[in-house]
């Protein structure tokens, strides 16, 4: 058995740079489209702010409302989509 | 759906546009027509009416952009954020955006218009066959001129049907030269170019000067990407250089290595390690028709709505026969109420309305289409293969190569034509592999390659391709087709034929099955299959097989002298 060829992961020149972790990209996604508003709150508001925001996305999305960072909801953060925020603002 | 806060909304039907530049990824009329067809789904169900104006300012201002493109909310690069549009007001409000670091297509990949040819601006035809070669792009092969051309047919060989793929050789678009094409080299700013540059903007458009030196002249126009080019990365509309090196090791195709969001790309120099010219490589697209009929909804006053097959879901899905939600419709009818009155087109007379006195000719198709014979000179009898032959209302028809005639099925055998398929039904390409007309709903139904189109009077859906009735994608054409009984139609190709249940729109189970197991006797590699007065027609090139309704071969024959009565 070979060992799985190991990727290398290469930063490209001119490349928007979107390796983001998960919570990034969620975080950036939740303000974009107007689910967490960008105003800096203390750390155990944000966090229930944050789950809160996550649900809202989901039910947005006709996702299961688990205000968790689940496969399917990462999943619907990274597909192409229309630039004007859901919840309007 | 939902509206935005205070139901923004125009306080006029008569709504103006204006496209104020193009992506270098489509034809500018294929772009127009885009827009045209979006706008369409929106006042199709409302009164409201779009005039596109071609100067001055207009409600909706469309444009192209990347990145940082004038507003606050910049785009993203490929994928992500495709485009986005302000709600009805003055000033930017009401204008719609489109992120030109997408790949803009009709959806299904590259949307390639040509120009100059044989083929009147037809779309090329990928794939086709060239030299006993299939090519999935356009092609420089062939020619000494180095400009990229393709087939509008699947097969170049069989019908010669050419025309020339988008290039900066051919012609620019924007700027100030009316489209004239580049001239290489030029001099800007001192410098020689020797192709298509980016230099000396901001916005990563290609372009070039159409004159020896820019310096002196100031005559310029934009690149039209060609279909070959990557994508974003640092190399906009340079093609794939393959092989290319990429950490040591060489590539023949595009890859994802490298990358974590396995998109593919490709080097555009033979050793990336060391140029580090790169970009993405073309993929399907997204339907600039889907996407800005989307945006037009935010530009009429619709914000995002959470029903996943409405239009305003906030995500792109590509849909082939797109149609609006019911949710997208009560939302824009909120807003602006229904289409009132009937559209200013005349009814058209419908068989039942002409007098059964009227003379004893088959009823004159409900649609009343006018079709003019083309060119007299061009006789059926000197053809010695068509490229379809089978009966529509009642008359035998005769395809071949964008013409057909057809017999009258009066005793006189008088033959009518040539006339043109373009007229009689505008969606078809040159070459029609089969047809046939479904006895149940008098809807026409058209092969070509790997596609098809359905016709009922003028309407027609498609071009779709012919996995959606189940057909197996390794089919190159569809050669025949029989009516069996109500509702089934047998599709022949090479030595097999399928059943169709027309009504499912589904293949039945069971098949494919033998030509020649069940319809012994006949040519198992028949080019064309039909019914007509009850008999089934097998053709071979100059000849046809006649089978009666017990399976017997009765009668072998002329085409030529039999049918066409020449």
């Amino acid at each position: 058995w070979s060992l799985p060829l190991k990727s290398v992961f290469v930063t490209f020149p001119g490349d928007i740079i979107k390796n983001m972790t998960d919570t990034e990209l969620a975080e950036t996604y939740l303000k974009r489209f107007g689910y967490l508003d960008t105003v800096h709150r203390s750390g155990f508001q944000s966090m229930v702010s944050t789950t809160k925001a996550v649900m809202r996305m989901q039910r947005q999305m006709g996702l299961e409302e688990t205000g968790q960072l689940d496969k399917s909801t990462l999943e619907a953060m990274k597909r192409p989509r229309c630039g004007v925020p859901d919840v309007a603002n | 759906y939902q509206t935005f806060e205070g139901d923004l909304k125009w306080d006029h039907n008569d709504v103006t546009y204006r496209i104020i530049n193009y992506s270098p990824d489509m034809d500018s009329t294929l772009i127009d027509d885009a827009f045209a067809r979006a706008f369409k789904v929106w006042s199709d169900v409302t009164p409201l009416s779009f005039t596109r104006l071609f100067e001055g300012t207009a409600d909706i201002m469309i444009s192209f952009g990347r990145a940082d493109h004038g507003d606050p909310y910049p785009f993203d690069g490929k994928d992500g954020l495709l485009a986005h549009a302000y709600p009805p007001g003055e000033g930017i409000q009401g204008d719609a955006h489109f992120d030109d670091d997408e790949y803009w297509t009709l959806g299904t990949g590259p949307a390639v218009k040509t120009s100059y040819g044989n083929a009147d601006g037809a779309m090329c035809h990928f794939p086709f066959t060239f030299e006993g070669k299939s090519y999935t792009t356009c092609t420089t092969e062939g020619r000494t001129d180095n400009l990229p051309w393709c087939a509008t047919t699947a097969d170049y060989g069989r019908d010669q049907k050419y025309g020339f793929c988008p290039s900066e050789l051919l012609y620019t678009f924007g700027g100030n030269a009316n489209g004239a094409k580049c001239v290489f080299p030029f001099v800007f700013l001192g410098k020689e170019y020797k192709g298509c540059t980016t230099e000396g903007r901001s916005d990563g458009y290609r372009w070039c000067a159409t004159t020896e030196n820019f310096d002196n002249d100031k005559a310029y126009g934009f690149c039209p990407s060609r279909d070959t080019a990557v994508i974003g990365g640092n190399s906009e509309g340079e093609p794939c250089h393959f092989p290319f090196v990429f950490l040591g090791k060489e590539y023949d195709s595009c890859t994802s290595e490298g990358r974590g969001d396995g998109k593919l790309w490709c080097g555009t120099t033979d050793n990336y390690d060391e140029d580090k010219k790169w970009g993405f490589c073309p993929d399907k697209g997204y339907s600039l028709f889907l996407v800005a009929a989307h945006e037009f909804g935010h530009a009429l006053g619709l914000d995002h709505s959470n029903i996943r097959d409405a239009l305003m879901y906030p995500m792109y899905s590509y849909v082939e026969d797109f149609s609006l939600n019911k949710d997208d419709v009560e939302g824009i009818q909120y807003l602006y109420g229904p289409k009132t009155g009937p559209d200013p087109t005349p009814p058209k007379p419908t068989a039942e309305e002409t007098d059964p006195t009227d003379d004893p000719r088959p009823t004159e198709p409900s649609t009343t289409t006018t079709t003019r014979p083309v060119d007299p000179t061009k006789d059926a009898c000197k053809l010695t293969k068509f490229d379809t032959i089978t009966v529509i209302e009642n008359e035998l028809h005769f395809f071949k190569d964008g013409h057909y005639w057809k017999m009258s099925s009066r005793s006189d055998g008088k033959l009518q034509g040539p006339l043109s398929v373009s007229e009689r039904w505008p969606a078809l390409p040159a070459v029609i592999d089969s047809a046939f007309e479904d006895l149940l709903t008098k809807k026409l139904y058209f092969f070509s390659g790997a596609r098809f189109w359905v016709y009922t009077g003028q309407s027609v859906l498609g071009p779709r391709s012919i996995e959606k009735l189940g057909l197996p994608n390794t089919i190159q054409k569809v050669e025949g087709a029989l009516q069996r009984g109500k509702g089934k139609v047998l599709l022949f190709s090479g030595e097999n034929f399928w059943r169709l249940d027309v009504k499912a729109q589904k293949i039945d189970n069971g098949y494919p099955r033998y030509t020649d197991v069940v319809f012994g006797g006949v040519p198992n590699d028949a080019h064309d299959v039909f019914q007509y007065r009850g008999h089934i027609y097998f053709c071979r090139d100059r000849f046809y097989w006649r089978m009666n309704s017990r399976r017997q071969v009765d009668r072998v024959g002329y085409v030529k002298y039999d049918l066409l009565m020449c």
